[in-house]
């Protein structure tokens, strides 16, 4: 609940 | 999310030569960027020696494509900060990869101009404020890191 946003990134693109 | 404020990180940096300069820098950027946080740990220099730290660790929003991606980065505070650049990672999570190229190495630290032109004088200032300001623009033109396919195996590096 503390953690702050989830981390993500872009999707791979091939 | 627990509120740190000016006089915990004054302590926090009492080893730190601008101790006041470098707390308010600090309460002012995660003021404004909220997902990141001041930690105290230890951190491993290149000759293998070790000092504890203040660090600003977690996420900035980055926009790509038209989506926001919450970017995890690490940026370290030498103790002669604002005198000193920060040295910046990006903190790839197990199902990331690093993508790296003209800012980003294999190991994740992060290579800008403004790190690399870094200086705290009365006519010029950098700051906190203005690196997470520019590496948000670089990395919404260049992600440094991407999500793994899933049929990837980890700790994989993609080269630009």
């Amino acid at each position: 609940l503390n953690g702050g946003a989830v981390p993500s990134a872009p999707p791979t693109y091939t | 999310m627990a509120v740190v404020n000016e006089g915990a990180l004054k302590k926090m940096l009492k080893q730190y030569k601008y101790r006041d300069l470098t707390a308010r820098e600090i309460t002012n950027v995660i003021s404004q960027y909220k997902d990141l946080k001041p930690v105290m740990d230890a951190y491993t220099f290149n000759d293998g020696s070790s000092r504890d730290l203040m660090s600003l660790t977690g996420t900035l929003p980055v926009s790509y494509r038209g989506n926001v991606y919450n970017i995890p980065v690490c940026l370290w505070l030498l103790d002669m900060y604002p005198y000193n650049p920060p040295i910046c990672f990006v903190k790839p999570t197990s199902a990331m990869m690093i993508k790296t190229g003209k800012h980003i190495d294999a190991n994740g630290k992060i290579y800008l101009p403004y790190l690399h032109e870094w200086k705290h004088t009365h006519q010029s200032q950098s700051d906190l404020y203005g690196l997470i300001q520019v590496m948000i623009v670089v990395f919404s033109e260049e992600p440094p890191v991407y999500s793994r396919p899933t049929t990837q195996p980890p700790y994989q590096t993609f080269q630009a």
